[in-house]
């Protein structure tokens, strides 16, 4: 049972996967840049 | 002998309230002990306030120069910034709720109130400076704290303050010594008028041996916590503010810094070199803590991406 | 007057002795309660129209009993007798519940249900009763249409730990939880359901049938992020058809968020939360997995 649960636990591997997240993921990490940018 | 603190002795304690060793000396108390439950209630308590203040009251007592906090309920109030005496409003529950609490065998008198600020420090406001002295007019001993939800969320530990004011007309001898925060520049004059009028206490934190184990359960999910969330997520608001309150502090101080190079051609030797530098830089410090935390933020983004969306089948 | 009051008061004592309680009812409900020859004093109309609802609401005859409920309504406020205050409540939530007005009766039930007196006047008040108060405001409560209010009635219900005692409690955390609910599961609920709660409704299915398919419906929209009606119809154990039109129409209520895609026979669901929420919470899952499955290695000493 333990060797099912750990399959299903990398079955959950990535954690998420879709066109929206990445631009999302990218959008944020642009606009944290350009806040230390700004800071600087 | 950890959970000793949490004995109460009344006898001590009606003595102690006797003497009133506090009216000899507007000093005398310096210290606070927060016990590890009233500080999660207060922190829960003010963060469920989201941009509103909340307010309530704190339970314990007293030790020589330290106040003991050990408990803390929320009142049914909200908006202690923007109304002179928020406290009218829960004047009825508070009376029911010390009594309760006598019939209940909980001896601990109410020692203090709290209220959040949320997003801009812990300090005291013109209106806390007056709730405060009243307070300590007729309720000694008597303290105050205030808690900022969201700079707690940003910085990752809790952003408290304990204070107690001076009586009216009192010049404390020297400048009281705090901590530098920023101000953000809509309060920087309710917190200039005031800020001499009371002083900081030094905050330390107690648990008994059950919220030991308690706290070591949950620390044993709190990496659960840290992986799955995100300071970037939940302050964007806060940030922005910040961001915005900085721009409008840069600009104030390079108004001044001109008016300053055009006076300076009239008498130079008057040259006041010192406030824009202490003005130009606190801002940098500002901006510098806000660029810590937004890359602190976006590390561990980046840490997360890698972890758990870089594994491919 | 007098005379006609004491006559139908003991004619509807033998009625009720006889268990014929509507006929006790309408034997009482003829006594003139307003008129303007004797001066009948406020808490002796309010015992009657409580006690004329309680007779009604034994044959469950929502009705007639709301009638007279309704006229104690206003005696009820300025009321200090708690016996008759407590019966009025009791009443009024029933007719409440036969009228499968069921969020408003769940709440009533449960506020009975929090009494803390274990006497009040010469009513002994068992902990049997509350309890059974508290099931009726669970079974209330997953009765009623799903959206948004019905979650926090269920949350706080949740919460109370003495529902977690109660038989129906396994139905209440899966509800609750917004899990899918499987035949066995909610034929064995429909066994303490009361008569008016399984009538049928115009479309020919029970109250129960559309609170669960709701219910399995708003589930599904947490687990899929779309699904064909095919597919749909076989979770919910119903016609593809009917599943679209009751997707539809909890859309169109706004008590569910998604899209319909006739062509291809799809719903796709929506989630308002942001992306990178959901990302937090898929990684506090599978973090959640992880500390369960190294807990039960420990737990066999692996």
């Amino acid at each position: 049972s333990f060797l099912r649960q750990v399959s299903s636990l990398l079955r959950r591997l990535p954690a998420m996967e879709s066109e929206k997240f990445q631009d999302d993921f990218l959008m944020e990490y642009n606009d944290t840049l350009l806040v230390a940018y700004l800071a600087m | 002998d950890a959970d000793a603190i949490y004995y109460y002795d009344e006898a001590v304690l009606a003595k102690f309230q006797q003497e009133k060793p506090w009216t000899q000396d507007p000093n005398y108390f310096r210290r606070v002990k927060i016990s590890a439950l009233a500080l999660l209630k207060m922190v829960v308590h003010a963060r469920s306030g989201g941009t509103i203040e909340v307010m309530g009251l704190m339970q314990g007592k007293t030790d020589g120069d330290t106040i003991i906090v050990m408990d803390a309920f929320a009142l049914p109030v909200e908006g202690t910034e923007t109304r002179v005496n928020a406290q009218a409003d829960a004047y009825e529950y508070m009376v029911e709720y010390a009594q309760t609490n006598k019939q209940a065998g909980r001896l601990e008198n109410v020692v203090g109130w709290y209220h959040s600020h949320p997003g801009y420090g812990c300090w005291l406001s013109g209106i806390d400076v007056s709730t405060q002295m009243l307070n300590q007019q007729f309720q000694e001993p008597f303290l105050a704290v205030v808690i900022d939800p969201t700079r707690t969320v940003s910085a990752g530990k809790v952003e408290i303050g304990a204070f107690r004011t001076y009586p009216q007309g009192y010049k404390p001898p020297d400048e009281p010594v705090s901590e530098y925060q920023t101000i953000p520049l809509n309060k920087i004059e309710d917190f200039g008028v005031h800020c001499k009028q009371y002083y900081a206490l030094d905050i330390t934190y107690f648990k008994s041996a059950l919220d030991s184990h308690l706290l070591d359960l949950l620390w044993n999910k709190y990496w659960v916590n840290t992986l799955s969330s995100s300071p970037l997520l939940g302050n964007r608001d806060y940030v922005a503010g910040q961001i915005s309150d900085l721009a409008e502090k840069l600009e104030q101080a390079e108004n001044q810094l001109a008016h300053t190079r055009l006076g300076s051609f009239l008498l130079p030797s008057q040259r006041k070199k010192e406030p824009e530098e202490s003005q130009l830089a606190k801002i940098t410090r500002d901006s510098s803590k806000i660029t810590v935390e937004q890359v602190h933020g976006l590390m561990s983004q980046v840490i997360k991406d890698i972890l758990f969306n870089s594994v491919h089948h | 007057e007098e005379q006609v009051l004491i006559i139908r008061e003991k004619l509807a004592e033998l009625y009720e002795s006889e268990q014929q309680w509507s006929k006790a009812a309408q034997m009482l409900s003829g006594i003139d309660l307003d008129s303007g020859v004797r001066i009948l004093d406020d808490m002796y109309k309010l015992s009657k129209c409580v006690q004329i609802a309680r007779l009604y609401l034994e044959d469950d005859d929502a009705v007639n009993a709301e009638a007279f409920i309704n006229k104690a309504s206003f005696l009820v406020s300025n009321s200090q007798q708690e016996v008759l205050n407590l019966q009025y409540k009791v009443c009024y939530a029933r007719i409440l519940d036969l009228k499968r007005k069921f969020l408003e009766a769940a709440l009533r039930y449960y506020d009975i249900s929090q009494i803390e007196k274990r006497q009040i006047g010469d009513e002994e008040i068992d902990e049997d009763a509350l309890e059974q108060a508290l099931s009726a405001a669970v079974t209330c409560t997953i009765l009623a249409a799903a959206g948004p209010q019905r979650s926090r009635v269920l949350a706080t219900l949740y919460k109370d730990e003495r529902c977690s005692k109660l038989k129906i409690y396994p139905i209440l955390q899966k509800v609750n939880l917004e899990r899918i609910l499987r035949k066995p599961e909610i034929d064995a609920f429909a066994e303490e359901l009361k008569p008016h709660q399984k009538a049928l409704l115009p479309d020919n299915s029970t109250v129960l049938d559309r609170a669960m398919i709701e219910h399995n419906l708003l589930s599904a929209s947490k687990l899929y992020t779309n699904i064909s009606f095919e597919e749909l119809g076989t979770l919910l154990g119903i016609p593809p058809q009917k599943a679209e039109k009751i997707a539809a129409r909890m859309i169109y209520e706004d008590r569910m968020r998604g899209s319909i895609d006739q062509v291809e026979a799809v719903i796709h669901f929506e989630d308002d939360t942001e992306e990178l929420q959901q990302w937090d919470q898929q990684i506090a899952g599978l973090c959640q997995a992880l500390n369960d499955i190294l807990d039960s290695m420990t737990s066999k000493g692996m």
